[in-house]
């Protein structure tokens, strides 16, 4: 009987009680699609991924496509006015989130979202990140793990030299960059866990 | 529902989406 839905990539997250589970889920899926979407486009403009094989491009994806969101999106939430931005625009603060059931995963997004800020990154070094969050050759499934090895060491390499070449006096942000991997797949385990608790009892 | 992405029919999404590249490529 779960009566609200605390992700923003709905228009609310209040839900309507009279509609039925199926239902509901539709509502959700058919809000977060455009954004799935906009991953895969942005995943077949990164140079050498169109390149894998079918089968590790959407291994990939599949794998990766929450934490690209998380990056994406961080700017819905705002850590000096503890607000989330769902879709529609509207923004609901944290205690209001809170009391709808929101839990560690929300603290945890908004402490990702404020180091991730800190860093001041260009639109291009952002790109870049996202790029070597998503080509990472330690997802499971994958095929050939030697080609998507040799694309995530491309990609970082090319990530080190920009960031490099933009802040020459702050050598520590590469290696912060990289830090924020394994962040990134600790909210994505916390996610997968709110997710299946979701579908089995909608 | 041991595969998130299942569970949110993430892979047929993302199937769809990247199939207009894929339609002539070998797996």
């Amino acid at each position: 009987n779960r009566m609200y839905l605390v992700c923003p990539m709905n228009t609310s997250p209040y839900v309507d009680p009279q509609k039925s589970g199926h239902s509901i889920w539709e509502d959700f899926s058919m809000s977060f699609t455009p954004a799935v979407r906009e991953v895969v486009e942005f995943a077949k403009r990164i140079p050498g991924f169109q390149d894998l094989s079918q089968h590790d491009q959407v291994s990939l994806l599949k794998a990766g496509t929450f934490e690209v969101l998380v990056v994406r999106f961080v700017s819905l939430f705002d850590v000096k006015e503890r607000t989330v931005t769902f879709l529609s625009g509207k923004k609901y603060s944290v205690e209001a989130l809170r009391s709808m059931g929101a839990g560690d995963l929300l603290n945890s997004m908004f402490d990702f979202s404020e180091k991730l800020l800190a860093l001041n990154l260009s639109e291009e070094e952002m790109s870049l990140f996202t790029a070597v969050v998503l080509v990472s050759a330690d997802r499971s499934g994958i095929e050939n793990v030697n080609s998507v090895e040799a694309l995530q060491e491309t990609l970082i390499r090319a990530l080190r030299s920009l960031v490099t070449k933009n802040h020459p006096n702050e050598a520590t942000i590469f290696t912060k960059l990289l830090l924020k991997l394994p962040d990134l797949r600790s909210l994505n385990n916390m996610h997968s866990e709110q997710l299946l608790a979701f579908k089995v009892h909608p | 529902f041991s595969d998130p992405a299942s569970n949110l029919g993430l892979e047929d999404i993302i199937r769809k989406a990247l199939m207009g590249n894929m339609e002539d490529r070998p797996e």
